[in-house]
């Protein structure tokens, strides 16, 4: 199965 | 004071049919050089970035950077009240918290002006390295479009596989299995209708399918699109208005648990 990670685990906060 | 013209207005509801069924509410940040806008959707999984430069405006005038919070379900009811060739003036006076929208016939026989409420909101900003991907495929935004449609009706996923021959979008669901691939084409006339593929090592990546569904909803703002890969990094969907911005939205890939 594949999980679905959020968008804000790839990019740091600004 | 802020102040923008735009003489094809209708670029704004286009960029809108992109955003709604994303975003319901965001910042739109107003500086000297642009309009920009950063938001993640709902579940935090997909985020959309906007540039609109200055200069893709017909008078542009920001006195100093500041965000203004818009409804974004709000501002497309209130851009129903604009013709499809009317002119669209952004105002937003810095002691007031609201925005004037001024639709203007090209003939300048119709003159319409709405106020929208503006409205505060928290909204957390991610920092978007440059990315070297490993692969950029551009291709007409039509045929991505159709392509992500029909898949979805079979499955919720897509696998995205870029090779040096092409670029491979898989689904598999109760109905069957589907896999279409466009190779590179460069053979007809006009550029906008090339499929490119600028490939630094192959990658293959699985991506939640309805996402990309919503962000064809931008077709209209470019005959090409391009989707940019790197191994284990959120896709990057980018619809280039010109030389007057881009809409781009990242997704994060699924991956194994």
């Amino acid at each position: 199965p594949k999980g679905q990670p959020p968008i804000s685990s790839f990019f740091a906060r600004a | 004071m802020f102040e923008a013209k735009l003489i094809q207005g209708n670029l704004i509801k286009k960029i809108m049919e992109g955003l709604k069924d994303l975003v319901t509410e965001a910042n739109f940040d107003l500086s000297p050089g642009g309009v920009s806008l950063q938001a993640m959707d709902s579940s935090h999984v997909a985020l959309v970035a906007l540039m609109l430069r200055g200069d893709a405006f017909e008078n542009y005038r920001c006195d100093r950077p500041r965000s203004i919070g818009m409804n974004l379900v709000n501002l497309s009811k209130v851009l129903k009240c604009a013709g499809n060739d009317d002119t669209m003036t952004l105002k937003a006076d810095d002691t007031q918290n609201n925005i004037t929208l001024v639709f203007e016939s090209q003939a300048e026989d119709k003159y319409a002006e709405v106020q929208m409420e503006l409205m505060d909101i928290d909204s957390e900003h991610l920092g978007i390295p440059d990315n070297t991907y490993d692969a950029i495929v551009k291709m007409p935004s039509a045929q991505f479009s159709q392509i992500v449609k029909d898949l979805s009706s079979i499955g919720d996923t897509v696998t995205v596989s870029v090779t040096k021959d092409g670029i491979t979008f898989s689904t598999s669901g109760d109905v069957g299995t589907a896999h279409i691939t466009c190779k590179q084409n460069t053979s007809m006339e006009k550029e906008a209708d090339h499929t490119t593929v600028n490939l630094e090592h192959p990658v293959t990546l699985t991506f939640a399918l309805r996402y990309f569904v919503t962000f064809a909803k931008s077709t209209s703002l470019s005959h090409q699109m391009s989707i940019s890969l790197s191994k284990e990094l959120p896709v990057m969907v980018e619809y280039a208005m010109g030389d007057m911005g881009h809409i781009r939205f990242y997704l994060a890939p699924k991956i194994d648990d």
